[in-house]
């Protein structure tokens, strides 16, 4: 089969590039295929399965040889190696094109899974080609590939999955290069019938990339291949939060659960998109009514199933029976321990659980307030089971924890909706409410670490600070740590001033 | 108050991968369909000042150019945007694609006949052999050849 | 204090999308219309 396959590569490459090939390269393939099926290549899709893996490793070792001849100028070895891939997908496409009849999906759809690569070696350059032109040449106007365009995209989808940086780190700049290919993007995001599908899938990606890239982030480790893929990450996320922000505003909550804490730019980045429908009202606006906004009662969607997240189950079964119940009281003195994973600093909670809880307790309060058909206030929030929780947890949770505690809050201060609306009502009421300066003060960090970065800046933090330095209800100004430095004090007055 | 958290070794066998890789950074063509003329290769050039240029996607950008630099574009950058721009700004130049000689045509005066099938007549034509305008007198511009 | 966004080389104030003419997440500069691939007809492939 070998030698058979590499006599028939070598002959496609040939015809493929004879000038009577014609555009879509039709002409040479309606004879190739007849020599293909001479030497009983496509008598099984085993064998075609094969067939397709042996050209791959052709193809790929013909790159490695003309990248590692010396002196060779990179225009030059690019010549040679696309003249070979560019010959190689194009076989793939009209195989898949011509594979069984047009109606049986199924077929094709298999080929197309068989014909991937299954194993990266480290040069990226002949795998990146092959995805690349096999993504642009299958989403070509073309009514048979039309009609499975969906099953095309999950495919990608699973593959650039399964490669993704933290399986294949070696193919991890040309994976971020397909996925923001402007064709890969229009694809997935723009033209698809089914969004919803590809969008669900788009996102999965961009957490693969997160999840790669978070220990390093983490660590503020930026050593220059790592600074390198996380600029790439901000101009693509860029790409997303002008093109395409309903999928950051869908997708926020799966996103934030991966995105070390500190990382704080790219989650205002993420949490500063807005639905291009929504007008938002300048939050520097004095006297600001945002209850009365349009907007604000209306739950923002939320793709992520973040209840289904709280495990074990029985924790969310005591959650909810306090939900409903206000009791046992106990639950609320073991609620710190079942968030605890361990006690190494740095690593003490399970922030997903942490996030999750936040984000279902208040979700359960805003329907609970909402069905009395009141909203968020000062009064409707207090002296409920929900506040119970939160107060508890804003009390009984040691720095680390709060600090967690306090972002899975503040990462839901976004634009007008009902999350934004409650939780920024509850953040303020913490702080009114709070026992000890030490949780104003770190209310205050969090929001003023998520400030003080470059811009962008969600609308919903915004708002919330403007409220908490300006309301007298908070005394913000009479408090010691705002006076703790004189660097403090100037920054707390410059944000304050670029605040008002 | 995390603070850092030490690198597990396939953390640290990810980033010796990803620094080996960075050295071998996708280039700019290899996401491109190949280009017969001018592909998209970064080639080392003084600093000149990379500002944007004027939005080289919009439409009038093109009917601003010569018709000698829209040829270049049109034979020259084929399969591209910008072909498909040129070919719309010579058409608004009054030049005509003849599909079987691969060429822009446009009428040096009226046509001495105009018929269902064709029009003849005296016209200019780009020669992209000689690159250059020329003069036809008494051509019959087929109309099954016009694009 | 992160990165200042503007400096990315995306005019994040366009109206036009940009996707449709990102070069490259290493790239400074959008895509120019001979870096696109188009669907032209068939007659303009002279070459």
């Amino acid at each position: 089969l070998h030698e058979k396959t590499e006599y028939l590569l070598r002959e496609w490459v040939g015809l493929y590039h004879q000038p009577a090939a014609g555009r879509d390269s039709s002409k040479a393939f309606s004879s190739f295929v007849n020599h293909m099926s001479l030497h009983g290549i496509l008598k099984t899709d085993e064998l075609i399965t094969r067939f397709f893996r042996l050209c791959t490793e052709m193809c790929v070792d013909l790159c490695y040889r003309a990248l590692n001849e010396p002196n060779q100028s990179s225009t030059r070895v690019r010549f040679q190696c696309f003249h070979t891939l560019d010959a190689f997908v194009r076989l793939i496409v009209l195989l898949l094109k011509h594979s069984g009849d047009s109606t049986n999906t199924v077929t094709k759809v298999n080929l197309l899974n068989k014909a991937y690569i299954r194993h990266i070696e480290f040069h990226q350059l002949p795998y990146h080609r092959i995805f690349i032109m096999l993504f642009i040449e299958l989403n070509a106007p073309e009514v048979i590939f039309d009609a499975i365009n969906l099953q095309i995209l999950q495919a990608f989808s699973n593959i650039l999955h399964v490669l993704r940086p933290s399986k294949a780190p070696g193919f991890a700049f040309a994976w971020l290069e397909i996925i923001s290919h402007r064709v890969f993007i229009g694809r997935m995001l723009a033209v698809s019938e089914n969004q919803k599908q590809a969008w669900g899938m788009y996102a999965q990606l961009i957490v693969d990339l997160f999840n790669f890239l978070a220990p390093f982030l983490r660590n503020a480790d930026m050593p220059k291949p790592t600074q390198l893929l996380y600029k790439g990450t901000m101009r693509v996320l860029l790409v997303l939060l002008h093109d395409f922000p309903e999928l950051l505003c869908d997708y926020h909550y799966t996103f934030c659960d991966v995105i070390p804490s500190n990382c704080i730019q790219i989650r205002n980045l993420i949490l500063s998109a807005f639905p291009r429908s929504m007008r938002l009202p300048d939050p520097f606006t004095p006297n600001l009514k945002v209850e009365h906004l349009p907007d604000i009662n209306t739950p923002p969607r939320v793709m992520t199933n973040f209840a289904a997240l709280i495990q074990p189950v029985q924790l969310r079964k005591d959650l909810d029976s306090y939900l409903k119940t206000r009791s046992p009281v106990t639950f609320l003195s073991d609620l710190r321990s079942r968030l605890q994973l361990s006690n190494t600093p740095g690593m003490k909670y399970n922030i997903p659980l942490l996030n999750s809880v936040v984000l279902h307790v208040g979700s359960q309060a805003i329907a609970h307030i909402q069905s009395k058909c009141q909203t968020p206030s000062t009064s409707a929030i207090a002296h409920s089971s929900h506040m119970d929780i939160f107060q508890n947890l804003a009390v009984d949770l040691d720095t680390e924890g709060r600090y967690l505690f306090l972002n899975a809050m503040v990462n839901q201060l976004r634009y007008p909706n009902s999350h934004t609306h409650y939780f920024s009502c509850t953040l303020l009421y913490l702080f009114a409410e709070a026992n000890t300066e030490a949780i104003q003060e770190q209310i205050t960090r969090v929001l003023l670490e998520r400030l003080i970065v470059n811009r962008p800046h969600p609308w919903g933090l915004l708002v919330t600070f403007i409220e908490l330095i300006k309301s007298p209800l908070y005394k913000f100004w009479t408090h010691d740590f705002v006076h703790c430095a004189p660097e403090i004090e100037k920054l707390l007055e410059s944000v304050a001033r670029s605040c008002i | 108050p995390l603070g850092p958290v030490p690198l597990t070794p396939e953390h640290e066998f990810q980033l010796a991968m990803l620094e080996r890789a960075s050295r071998r950074m996708p280039m700019l063509n290899d996401s491109e369909k190949f280009r017969e003329y001018l592909p998209n290769n970064s080639c080392p050039t003084k600093l000149y000042p990379q500002q944007l240029i004027p939005p080289l996607q919009a439409p009038d950008f093109f009917s601003k150019l010569e018709p000698e630099t829209l040829f270049f574009v049109f034979y020259f950058m084929e399969g591209t945007k910008a072909q498909y721009l040129a070919a719309k700004a010579l058409k608004l130049k009054s030049w005509r694609f003849h599909t079987k000689y691969l060429m822009w045509f446009q009428r040096h005066e009226e046509p001495r006949a105009i018929t269902e099938e064709f029009e003849q007549g005296t016209y200019i034509f780009f020669d992209y052999e000689r690159w250059g305008q020329r003069k036809k007198e008494n051509f019959k511009f087929e109309y099954k050849y016009l694009e | 204090p992160g990165i200042d966004l503007t400096t990315l080389g995306l005019n994040l104030n366009q109206s036009d999308t940009l996707y449709t003419s990102f070069q490259s997440p290493w790239s400074e500069l959008p895509c120019k219309p001979q870096d696109i691939d188009y669907h032209v007809p068939n007659e303009y492939l002279t070459n």
